[in-house]
Order: C-alpha cells, then sequence, then structure tokens
C-alpha cells in the first residue's frame, strides 16, 4: 500500500526497495557502455522492455528503413539501432569493449588504460543523466531528410511518451 | 476563411530549422512549460519544485533570446516542454528508471523530461543530496538542443558533480546554445556608469563605478571584466532605482567636476536628480529644487523629450540629442554653447562618409572602462573618436564616429527574460 506522508513530508524514510544495478563486472559495463552510445548492444534483446507490444502499434516507426526496433526502447537508441545495418565489418566482442572502454575512459577524464579498473568502475556507478553520450550518426546510405520528412520524424521524437499516443491521433484527425 | 486555415497549419507544424549545427532546435522564442500533476516529486514541496524549475529556466532565458512561461491551463499538446518525477516505470516512458543510484533524469529531443524521484532531489545549496536545479538545467540543455559536453564546468556534462555549492552557464555553455538560438540583441533606453564614493575600512574615500544597461522596465549590471551581465540579472527598475519612472528613462547624466557632483535621470520632460548616497531620488536637494522638474527649467534652452545625454567632462558641456539635432549645454554658465543647436553630423561627424546614425540615437554613454564615448542605435554602436586616437591618427575629425559594430559583439548576454519570471 502506498505510503501517504505527512503534510510537511517530515516522515518521508527515502527506504528504497529499489536500487541501480551496480556496475560491477564486464558484463554490467558492456550494458553500461552500450546503453550510453560508447558501443552496440551487444545483445540486442538483454535491452528489451516488458511491455514491448505497445510501441510496435505506432504505424510512424514501421516504415523507419531497416528499423530493427524493440518495443520499449527509446527513440534515440531507436536510430543507433539503424546503426546495425552493417553486420559483416564488426570488430570483436572484444575488442569493441576495450575500445568502447578507452573512449568512456577518455571523455571522463580518466586513465586510458583500455582496463576495467576501479577508477573506471566508480566513474560508471556516478549518479548521471539518462541521455546517452555518443551521437550516433546516420549511416549516409540513408537518403537526406526532406523537410516534411523532418516534421514526421520530429513528430515521433515528440510524442513518443504513451500518454501522448491520444495526440498523435487527435493531431492526424485535425490535419 | 484564407486566415483561419494560416493560423492552423502554423499552429500544429512546428517549424524546425537544422541551424548550422546540425542540432534540432525550437523555432519559436517564448516555450511553455508545466510540471506534469501527476509527475510532482514525493520529496520537495510542489511550490519548491515549481519555483526550482522557474529558475532553472530562467537560468537559460538569461543567456539566450528564449523566454519560457509556466503554463498550467492550456491543453497539453500546446505545452512545448512538459516535466515530470517517477520511480521505474513513470509517466508512459519507454525508459525505466533504474532506482537510487546512475540515472538520475532524461530528456527527449524538443519535449520531455523526466526525473527519477527514487533519487535524493534537494533544494539549492541544500548542501547534499542532487541539486534539482543543476539537473533540471541540464535537462532542460537537452531539451533545447544540447548534447553532452565533456568540458570541466559545463553545465553539459553527463555526470553529477555534487561538490560545486553554486553553479552558473559558463562562457562555453552559452555560445553552445547561442549557436542554436543566436545571440541577445535589442535596443537600450540609455546605458551608464554609475559612480560611488566608498569608504574603506580604514576610512580612505575610493571611488567605484559599476556598468548598467537599462530598457523599459528593467536593467542589468554590467560585468566588464567578465564580459557579461551580473548573474541574476534583469532586475525591475523598481527594486533597483527607487523613485524614478517605473517604465524606463530616455537618459542619465551624471555632471562631475570640481565644483559639481551631480546625477541626473531624464523622462519625457521632466528630469529627476538621483540621490547616489541613499541610493534614491531626491524630493528636495540641497539646492532647494524639488523633483522631478521641467528639463527646460533646469537646462534652459533644451525641452524634452530628448532621445539621450552626456556629459563631456572635457569642456564641462551636457551634450543633448533631439532627432537630428544635438544641444550642447554649457554647465557653468546655465546655457546653450555658442552656436547650438547643431546637426548632428556637424558636431559628431562620420569617418566613413555613409557609415552614420543620422540622429533619433538610443544612447550616448562615456565609458570609464573604454575611456570613450559611444552612440547606440538600434542594435549597432559608433565610438566618437577620442585624444588618443587623434593621436596615432591626426587626419581623425574631433568628435568623429568610428565605423560602427554591433552592440551585442561588445557587451555580451545582455537578455530578457520572460516577465513572469521576473522577480518583484
Amino acid at each position: 500500500e502506498k505510503l501517504f506522508h505527512n503534510r510537511d513530508y517530515s516522515d518521508v524514510q527515502t527506504v528504497n526497495s529499489h536500487q541501480a544495478e551496480i556496475i560491477k563486472d564486464k558484463h554490467t559495463a558492456e550494458l553500461f557502455l552500450s546503453r550510453y552510445g560508447f558501443m552496440e548492444p551487444v545483445n540486442w534483446e538483454e535491452i528489451q522492455f516488458e511491455d514491448s507490444n505497445t510501441f510496435s502499434s505506432d504505424d510512424f516507426l514501421d516504415d523507419l528503413p531497416g528499423a530493427m526496433i524493440q518495443e520499449g526502447t527509446s527513440v534515440p537508441q531507436a536510430r543507433h539501432a539503424l546503426h546495425n545495418g552493417d553486420q559483416d565489418d564488426r570488430p570483436t566482442e572484444s575488442e569493441a569493449f576495450i575500445s568502447a572502454l578507452k573512449e568512456f575512459q577518455k571523455v571522463s577524464g580518466l586513465l586510458v588504460t583500455g582496463v576495467f579498473d576501479e577508477a573506471t568502475k566508480a566513474a560508471m556507478n556516478k549518479p548521471r543523466c539518462g541521455v546517452p553520450d555518443r551521437e550516433i550518426e546516420l549511416k549516409s546510405s540513408i537518403p537526406p531528410e526532406t523537410s516534411s520528412d523532418l516534421d514526421s520524424f520530429d513528430y515521433i521524437l515528440n510524442n513518443t511518451s504513451l500518454n501522448n499516443s491520444h495526440n498523435i491521433h487527435m493531431n492526424t484527425v485535425r490535419r | 476563411r484564407k486566415r483561419h486555415l494560416v493560423r492552423l497549419v502554423s499552429k500544429s507544424r512546428h517549424k524546425r530549422d537544422l541551424s548550422k549545427t546540425g542540432y534540432m532546435a525550437f523555432s519559436k522564442k517564448v516555450l511553455k512549460w508545466r510540471l506534469i500533476g501527476e509527475g510532482y516529486s514525493s520529496q520537495l514541496s510542489v511550490e519548491d519544485q515549481r519555483s526550482i524549475l522557474r529558475l532553472a529556466f530562467r537560468m537559460w532565458s538569461e543567456v539566450s533570446p528564449l523566454e519560457f512561461v509556466e503554463d498550467t491551463r492550456s491543453l497539453l499538446e500546446d505545452v512545448d516542454i512538459k516535466l515530470g518525477f517517477g520511480t521505474g516505470r513513470h509517466l508512459g516512458c519507454n525508459q525505466r528508471f533504474d532506482g537510487t543510484g546512475q540515472e538520475f533524469a532524461h530528456a527527449w529531443f524538443l519535449g520531455d523530461i523526466h526525473f527519477d524521484d527514487d533519487e535524493h532531489f534537494t533544494a539549492p545549496n541544500a548542501g547534499s543530496g542532487i541539486s534539482l536545479l543543476k539537473v533540471a538545467v541540464h535537462e532542460i540543455g537537452h531539451v533545447l538542443g544540447l548534447p553532452h559536453i565533456y568540458r570541466a564546468g559545463s553545465i553539459m556534462q553527463p555526470s553529477y558533480l555534487p561538490h560545486e555549492s553554486s553553479f552558473e552557464m559558463d562562457w562555453m555553455d552559452r555560445k553552445a546554445i547561442q549557436q542554436l538560438y543566436g545571440v541577445c540583441k535589442g535596443r537600450f533606453n540609455t546605458v551608464f556608469d554609475w559612480v560611488r564614493k566608498e569608504k574603506t575600512p580604514y576610512g580612505e574615500v575610493i571611488i567605484r563605478f559599476n556598468t548598467y544597461f537599462m530598457r523599459d522596465g528593467w536593467y542589468w549590471l554590467y560585468e566588464n571584466k567578465n564580459n557579461r551581465t551580473r548573474y541574476g540579472d534583469p532586475v525591475a527598475l523598481q527594486i533597483g532605482w527607487r523613485g524614478i519612472p517605473i517604465d524606463g528613462v530616455d537618459a542619465y547624466v551624471h555632471v562631475w567636476s570640481r565644483k559639481r557632483d551631480a546625477v541626473y535621470f531624464f523622462k519625457g520632460t521632466q528630469f529627476w536628480r538621483y540621490d547616489s548616497e541613499n541610493d534614491q531620488v531626491f524630493r528636495q536637494d540641497s539646492e532647494g529644487y524639488c523633483y522631478p522638474r521641467l528639463i527646460s527649467k533646469g537646462f534652459p534652452g533644451v525641452s524634452g523629450p530628448i532621445d539621450t545625454a552626456f556629459y563631456d567632462r572635457r569642456n564641462s558641456h551636457i551634450y543633448f540629442f533631439k532627432n537630428t539635432l544635438v544641444y550642447a549645454f554649457d554647465v557653468e554658465a546655465n546655457s546653450l554653447a555658442r552656436g547650438f543647436p547643431k546637426n548632428i553630423r556637424d558636431v559628431f561627424p562620420p569617418v566613413v562618409s555613409r557609415d552614420h546614425p543620422d540622429g533619433n540615437i538610443d544612447v550616448a554613454y562615456f565609458s570609464y572602462t573604454h575611456n570613450a564615448v559611444f552612440l547606440l542605435k538600434g542594435t549597432r554602436f559608433w565610438q566618437v573618436v577620442g585624444s588618443r586616437d587623434r593621436w596615432h591618427r591626426p587626419f581623425l575629425p574631433r568628435n568623429g564616429l568610428l565605423p560602427h559594430k554591433e552592440v551585442d559583439q561588445h557587451w555580451f548576454d545582455i537578455c530578457n527574460i520572460h516577465p513572469t519570471a521576473l522577480k518583484l
């Protein structure tokens, strides 16, 4: 049952039932690096959220070329997913991990060792913003966006949150 | 019917421009925001949350042409930026929060901002927890189109740095947002250096000055050393300059010589004398004059309204500007100087023939920082040739106007904010 607080919240005990997963090993580090854009997601399904079917019903996204978008992912990652198009020239898994680690160490002002050391672990566990660090460049093979594309694309960005979905339809009706 | 269609289309189609950086940006200057009702934090009072967010938006207004207004009434779809708190799965967002630690907030381009209410958000300067103000300023930066910036001191760093007690947007952050939205431009009513005498603890009298820009009912203190306005400006005139008209003035003149030290504000046909020691206008000064007085009474030969004026210490003349004419008033003789009024081009000739404001100027400002007189009109200024200029280049005309430059390239980030964000 949800706690009901005193008027001045003086009785708020920040008893946090859930704690962010500590970055402590290579696996969690890989998740961190892929989530914030330093490397491609290794196990794409890993990042799936449970109510995945709500998203795919949005036909705007379906017509994105080559979209392997999993439900529940934020649209910036959707652009990230597009990157997967070029499969066969990928570095090996450990190389990708090391180069991503080095990149993270460099931008975080740490010693660039490529080793998952304590300083890197501490930096990864700092409180931080959830927006990815890396903008993922769209492949040049994707045709340049026309302004109308841009509008519709922007519309996706604007209205990805579920509680806006009725807005999407309403606007469509109005237009 | 046609007009209705235009309004309909313009309302729903937000025109986007990629600007030079390729990052997306709003093409509207006034943006509406709202803290969503079901997204209030359980850790701070609603009023605290709203006032911190209001300050966060104001901080972006202070360094860019954007203005932000809290809108609690419009339809949700007409609100540009929606903010809310949540834990785990929240507000219908696709990206679940991870509980305490790590991700404390995220933002979507041109749209929503979500805060993880499992984090311990605190008010500014609480000294503990995560400053909601700092996180909000960072996330708003994302919504406005800025990415993460890995530069020590940048507000757009991805990781939270708790130990900075107070933070402000540094020069590079300002340039980053101005890359997307341009710099602040605008006309001023007057610009002046306010000179005050202060006593040191040892009883010595030292003379200080600060530079002020006034526009309508607001003013900014400009810190010349830091090339920016004072943090937290603009402020309403009635707060800082008691007794002068609250909707702005036409001119400020400081008559300062061996025998005189008097500060005047001019508005319309009247003028006020300012008591710098008590920081308010005189009702009656030591000479028995009651204020406001008619300009024509105090300065025979001159009548308001005037465009602007300044006092030239070299010849103890006040130069009043009105349309295309200049009235030089001899303070010692208490009359117009011989031969005045004259056309402004005759008194301040152009160094480059067609480069001249040709009257109706906004401001005539003598700057102690630059030891020079500037004439401002619109977004441009002309510097008056000084004695040092003429020492290097004797051929320059006396009181000539050097080619114009842009005000915003000389005095930086003098930005409006939305009136609702003004502290009264």
